[in-house]
């Protein structure tokens, strides 16, 4: 569930 | 991208600009500690292994290319330049990288989404993350010597993690499924290093006063 949410974070 | 994201992005990117254009136009280092600058080298090399294969947006790649390409530059200038490197207070800054890299590094095999290269290191760059400012208050309390810009560096890093926290509260509510354990873990954790540092920071800043931090 976290790849493309968290990751587009820095 | 909510306004606390943004905010947190722009105070991080100002911390890391401060400190080179410190290093950059007085020609010193005195008071910064390189092994926290090389332990964010590693931690934005390693969290950045996708900037080439997943693309998220132009504002995503190039701000991960300026933190990869600042934190660098801030190693290179205080290893190798041949005038920074003479004011790095080498025998102060004396803790231990691997006191910190393998203590994450174990974490992130066992606490994690997933066993993969990738998503290991990525676990691994969020702990070290959260305690790689260690060195730097260690060297500030050693030296107690601390400039303005040093000051202004740590208080800067200091926000970024407070608008992240503040971001993470509003994504929660406002995005479904928007759990995520490991970076509200180390990120909480890495706030809360900070709160000391603020302490005496607010103090001094309330009083008009130089910073200076208990013996």
């Amino acid at each position: 569930a976290r790849s493309g949410v968290t990751k587009d974070e820095l | 991208m909510n306004i606390f994201r943004f905010a947190g992005d722009m105070t991080h990117l100002a911390s890391v600009l401060v400190l080179l254009l410190k290093i950059h136009t007085i020609k010193s280092c005195a008071g910064v500690s390189l092994k926290t600058q090389e332990l964010y080298a590693i931690v934005f090399a390693t969290r950045y292994l996708d900037i080439f294969t997943d693309f998220i947006s132009l504002y995503n790649t190039f701000m991960k290319l300026v933190f990869l390409g600042s934190s660098f530059s801030i190693v290179w200038y205080m290893r190798s330049h041949k005038i920074v490197r003479r004011s790095y207070d080498k025998d102060q800054d004396t803790f231990r990288h691997y006191f910190l890299i393998v203590p994450c590094l174990l974490l992130a095999m066992i606490i994690n989404e997933k066993f993969t290269f990738r998503e290991v290191l990525w676990t691994f760059s969020l702990f070290l993350e959260a305690v790689a400012i260690l060195p730097q208050l260690v060297l500030l309390q050693r030296t107690r010597n601390i400039d303005n810009l040093t000051g202004q560096y740590i208080f800067l890093l200091g926000a970024y993690r407070a608008f992240y926290i503040f971001n993470w509260i509003y994504r929660y509510f406002t995005e479904p499924h928007y759990v995520h354990w490991i970076p509200w873990i180390a990120g909480l954790l890495q706030t809360l290093l900070y709160g000391d540092f603020f302490y005496y920071y607010f103090h001094s800043w309330k009083n008009n006063k130089k910073l200076q931090l208990p013996a």
